[in-house]
């Protein structure tokens, strides 16, 4: 399903070059769970945003379901974007002023093709699927910041997606409720939905079937999951 | 140096009630060391702002150092806030287009009385400190979540508060990173330095010497760590 192919990304600040990814290769298969574990700052996030088209890497090649990313035009990437993956940001990214709801059901309201019937019952249902169902109607500055972050994994599941990007989906949660977000996580995997998540946690990396270690934009280590 | 009693804290949101805290007493002596564990949505950051003079409880009493918070006016507050108290925060609060740098300095060029002569160069070290020496001119959407994290941890330090508060300051960061900067913590306090840190994790707040959990706005469990 993913490909990368010595992957580069290079930042330019002043005078300053940060190498953020510094040749990645990697091979996602349909209905992997990877984990990517790393030191802070060792690019994991950059890595997201490139499997998940919202960034474009400067050198190699990154084939998705077969097509070149790097040669897709903007509508062609947006709708890939769309339609088959759901990002879990690191920062949430939730929009302000605008209940966990209406944030969630943003996602089916501007994905193109197929219209779903009811968007505020699903948008609903996912909710409760994190347990938030008694805080549909908060404000991002009226939940606690778990709770921010069940929504923003909420909404990445909205959608149904072929593929789960998760950068960090359980940083600010206690150990039962990451453990309820985990589980829903290896359940939709048994589906068949492709999952990649970041973390910093081992026994979060755990749950995943492979993990890989990155370091100063680099993979340094590779490894099956004996249980999975 | 810091004593609750009784406190109780209630949002109000179209017709619901939200009980964020239910009851809490708890006091904090000069140079303990206090962890924060809990659910999600327990009330852990809500109780963080009351100590921190960000919010004020709708009932009980909050003695600071001796003096009744509740009835201090604004100014003296701020004062109270700039002068005694660094507060890293669940969500940091950085300000955008402004470097770390600059962010980090912001409460040394605030406070009132005491001016420092130096401010670029303490923050230079706080920022160091915290493994950023390399990143201080990078603003915040330059920076790894993790780095960001640090970036508001080194901002709390700034100023050589008497009391730190930490809402889950670890979230975000590799378990390397993690241990260098609770080593911090733990070297501050055996300087003296009283320091409360909210976390989801046991291995965190084990390095604490006290910790106390909390579920639906109340305190259910105290207990001391054996070795600190
Ligand atoms: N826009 C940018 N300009 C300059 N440097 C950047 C930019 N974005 C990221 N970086 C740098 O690239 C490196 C990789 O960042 P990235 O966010 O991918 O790290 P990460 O592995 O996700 O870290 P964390 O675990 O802290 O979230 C970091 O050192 C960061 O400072
Ligand atoms: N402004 C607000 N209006 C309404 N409800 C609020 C508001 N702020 C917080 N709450 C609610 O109060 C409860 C406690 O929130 P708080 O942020 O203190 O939890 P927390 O223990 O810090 O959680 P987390 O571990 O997820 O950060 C939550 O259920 C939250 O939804
Ligand atoms: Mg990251
Ligand atoms: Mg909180």
């Amino acid at each position: 399903t993913i490909q990368l192919k010595n992957i580069k990304k290079t930042f330019h600040l002043g005078g300053e070059t940060v190498h953020a990814l510094d040749g990645i290769s990697l091979t996602v298969d349909r209905g992997d769970f990877l984990a990517i574990i790393g030191t802070s700052g060792s690019g994991k996030s950059t890595l997201m945003n490139i499997i998940g088209c919202l960034d474009q890497a400067d050198h190699g090649e990154y084939f998705l379901e077969g097509l070149r990313v790097s040669q897709m035009d903007k509508n062609a990437l947006a709708d890939i974007r769309n339609q088959r993956i759901g990002f879990v940001f690191q920062g949430y990214n939730l929009l302000a002023r605008t209940t966990a709801l209406e944030n969630v059901q943003l996602p089916l309201l501007y994905r193109r093709g197929k219209p779903i019937n009811h968007p505020a019952k699903k948008a609903k249902e996912v909710l409760d699927m994190v347990g938030l169902a008694k805080r549909i109607h908060h404000e991002p500055n009226q939940l606690s910041g778990g709770q921010q972050q069940r929504v923003a994994i909420a909404r990445a599941l909205v959608t149904d997606p072929a593929i789960i990007l998760a950068d960090e989906p359980t940083g600010n949660l206690d150990s039962r409720t990451t453990e309820e977000i985990l589980s829903l996580f290896q359940k939709l995997n048994d589906e068949g939905i492709t999952i990649v998540l970041v973390t910093h946690e081992m026994d979060v990396a755990e749950h995943a079937k492979r993990v890989i270690d990155m370091r100063d934009g680099r993979i340094i280590n590779n490894y099956e999951i004996a249980h999975r």
